[in-house]
């Protein structure tokens, strides 16, 4: 199983966390904007294969995660990388997977300009962030993914869905995908 | 050819406001 999530922005989601348990997921595709090292070691223990790309609100993540009693976890005792690839491919089986934060996707989202991403990127699959919204969808026989945000951070988008009161609302997500 | 296989996990608020974990499947053929 390889686990595709982010736009995280602040560090959990308790209903995601506790179906998030070791053992289970392969690989890890994480989208940038991961600003917590707390975060970074809860997805370094959750899986063998973490991989990183960079996002456009990624800080400084140098700074250890604090020791904590209660973590479900090992204390955090790795380097926390900033990631610089602002994209990467995998490969499983046949499938050539290709990821991206989506912020050099311009306009942002856009088909279109996924669609060119992925050519160039000479990927089967695309998944992108930056939008804090699911969608997935397959144009010219290729497959494009957006987790969403797993933490239900809000979009900036204009297109952002609104509540009742008319502020900006999210629906946490993200995605497993179970390549055969 | 490969299948992909998606598997979507929403966290959605029922009538009550009591947060649910909703699966969703995708399927992909190459």
């Amino acid at each position: 199983l390889v686990l595709c999530l982010g736009d995280l922005f602040i560090p959990d989601r308790a209903n995601f966390k506790k179906l998030l348990t070791p053992g289970k997921i392969g690989q890890i595709l994480c989208l940038g904007n991961l600003t917590s090292p707390s975060v970074y070691t809860f997805l370094r223990n959750l899986a063998p294969d973490l991989q990183l790309v960079k996002g456009d609100f990624d800080i400084s993540l140098s700074t250890p995660a604090p020791p904590n009693p209660n973590a479900a976890y090992a204390a955090p005792t790795d380097q926390v990388p900033v990631p610089t690839a602002l994209s990467k491919v995998v490969t499983h089986g046949g499938l050539r997977i290709g990821f991206t934060h989506g912020h050099t996707i311009v306009p942002p989202g856009d088909p279109d300009s996924l669609l060119i991403a992925a050519r160039q990127m000479d990927v089967d699959v695309l998944c992108w962030g930056g939008t804090c919204k699911f969608e997935a969808y397959e144009m010219e026989g290729k497959f494009f993914v957006n987790p969403g945000s797993a933490t239900g951070a809000v979009s900036w988008s204009p297109d952002a869905e609104l509540d009742s009161e008319g502020e900006a609302v999210s629906t946490p997500s993200f995605v497993l995908m179970d390549v055969s | 050819g490969d299948v992909l296989v998606l598997y979507v996990y929403q966290l959605r608020k029922d009538q009550n406001g009591v947060e649910n974990v909703a699966v969703e499947k995708v399927s992909y053929r190459k």
